[in-house]
Parts: structure tokens; sequence; C-alpha cells
């Protein structure tokens, strides 16, 4: 009882460049109102209020920890989303969140 | 989650697994499969959705293959998860940076064996020779079990989101049992991607909360294949 499944898109990440620049052509790739709609219901109905309380507590205390190339990464794709940084980690967190 | 490593009558080695996550709709029109490149080579590929910068599926060339289902839950305080983040990897990220640094199957076990996450979760290995499989039950510091394929029987790993060696709830129960009836039914002298592809489709192993199939084998990095599943 299934409709045709989908290939999903192809993208590259180049991890010669910036970790802020490396997923922007794959940000490219989607329209960019849809994508932010669909990354804030994941934050709205996935990730648990008291987490979402404690990553804004949190942010503040990332540089130099053992997250830092990823979360430049994050903050890459947040610039060019224009989203939160906050809600950047929460999405990064969206499986950890939900066992926590 | 549904994550399977099975090895054919030649000793090929072949994983596959169903990402299934509740509230999943929107997921499904942003999943990608993601070539990494460095120096201008493919360094590993895997499966994400856009936004999501680590990986719970994914494959290094000639290498291993590894994905991760969730495992049980944690009753843990706000300033315990404090602690717990800067010592601690989230697991999504931490397979990822295993795909990139890990130089061969056993070195990718070693890693996901050892590093600390900040939850429990089973991290599900292949390789590229054969016998190469495992299920690694981890908590957050340390492996509490290590499931391996071997010649003495166990020719495919079924892992969903309960431990292999405790009875399962019911509805978890369900999709392991109708798995192991296909495999066997086939015998390892019929697995290939197609089969295991078809065997992740069959109900309730797939169902309506499954995101995305991928079936990859790290021997023949070119057959790394992704279909995302719409329910009807």
């Amino acid at each position: 009882t299934e409709s045709p499944d989908m290939i999903p898109p192809r993208v590259t990440v180049n991890l010669d460049e910036a970790p802020e620049e490396r997923w922007l052509p794959s940000l490219q790739r989607f329209d960019q109102d849809t994508l932010r709609a669909i990354l804030r219901n994941v934050i709205q109905h996935r990730i648990p209020e008291w987490f979402n309380v404690f990553m804004k507590e949190f942010v503040d205390h990332l540089q130099g920890s053992l997250l830092e190339p990823f979360v430049r990464e994050i903050r890459g794709i947040c610039n060019a989303l224009n989203l939160s940084f906050v809600d950047g980690m929460l999405i990064n967190m969206i499986y950890e969140s939900s066992m926590l | 989650c549904t994550s399977i490593l099975v090895q054919d009558a030649n000793g090929h080695i072949y994983h596959g697994r169903n990402l299934d996550f509740v509230s999943g709709t929107g997921l499904r029109n942003i999943t990608v499969d993601v070539q990494f490149i460095k120096n201008g080579q493919i360094a590993y590929t895997g499966t994400t959705f856009i936004g999501y910068v680590g990986l719970w599926t994914g494959q290094s060339p000639y290498k291993f293959t590894v994905t991760g289902n969730q495992r049980q839950k944690d009753q843990w305080q706000k300033n315990a998860t404090e602690t717990l983040f800067k010592t601690h990897y989230p697991p999504g990220w931490f397979i990822r940076k295993t795909l990139e640094e890990a130089k061969d199957y056993k070195d990718a076990v070693r890693r996901l064996s050892n590093q600390p996450l900040i939850t429990n979760v089973y991290c599900i290995v292949g390789g590229i020779n054969a016998w190469e499989g495992v299920v690694i039950s981890r908590n957050r510091t340390d492996p509490v079990d290590f499931w391996l394929l071997n010649p003495k029987g166990e020719w495919f790993l079924v892992q969903i989101n309960c431990d292999h060696w405790v009875k399962c709830p019911r509805t978890t129960e369900f999709r392991k049992i109708p798995a192991s009836k296909a495999f066997n039914e086939a015998g390892p002298e019929n697995i290939n991607l197609y089969k295991l592809y078809e065997i992740l489709s069959l109900c309730p192993i797939l169902s309506d909360i499954t995101v995305y199939t991928t079936v990859m084998s790290a021997a023949n990095p070119d057959e790394y294949m992704t279909r995302v599943r719409t329910p009807s």
C-alpha cells in the first residue's frame, strides 16, 4: 500500500571548504521558505520544551567544545536560512533530544 | 528504526535500514543523499535531511557501513545534560566523525564502542570481508554487548529498538519476526541489495512512520541506494 518511492536529491558537501560554507550549495537546491517552515515545524512538534530552554542557556558555552566543527556548519546553515542559532542546534538534536 | 546486516552465500556483506520517525512527513521532502568530498574524492556518503549535519546512515567506501538506531530512553536532569554535552558526543554527530576518520571496519567498531555519547544507541557496522558485521549496544559511556555475524548460524542480524537478548514489546517484535522469516525463506544464496530492500519493504517492517530506506554495501559503494517512503 505504497505510492511510488521517491529518489532523494543527491547533494555534495565539500569538506575542503570552510564549515560555514559547506552546506550552502545544498541549501540552494530547496525552496528556502518551505525548508524553513519544515524545520520550524520539526522544532515545534518534536523538541521537548525543557530541552529548548536548556539549549538557549547552553549555546553560549559551545565554543571550544567537542561539538565545535559541527557547530560552525550549523551557524552557516542558520545564517543562510535566517534561522536563529538556537533553532539550528535544536534541529541538530532532533533524535538525541527525544532520547534524553 | 530497523537496521539489518546480512551476508550472502559468497561472503558479501549487505547493510540496510529503515529510518522511522514520528511526525516525519516534512522530513521526507528534505531527505538527501550526501556525498562528502575531500581532496576531490568521495570521502564518505550518508543520508540525512537538510539542516541536520550529523548522520545516522552512512558508508565509507571500501571500508565500512554504519547505521544508528535509538536505544532505550534515559531520565536525566538538566544539569547532568549540560555536563554531558561538554564531554560526550551526540550519536549522529559521532557517526559522521567516524565515517570521516576511521581507517577500516575494525577501527570504526573500536571508535563507536568507546567514545562517550550523550544517549544510549545501537551502532550497526558492516565491513567488506566475510563475517564483518556487528551490532554494538551502547550506553552513554560503554558498550554493553557485541552481537556479531558468525558462521555458526547468524548470517543476518535484525536490530530494532530493543536489546536483541531480551523479549521486545509486541509492537517492535512484530518487525523482527517477519524479517527473520523472510531471510530464512530466501536463504543466503538469494541475498542481494534488491532482496534486502524488498524485505525492508515488508509490512510492518516498513510502516507509516518510515521516512526513508537505504541499502548499501561498503565493498560496492556505487550501489548505495536510498528511497524516500511515502505511505498512502
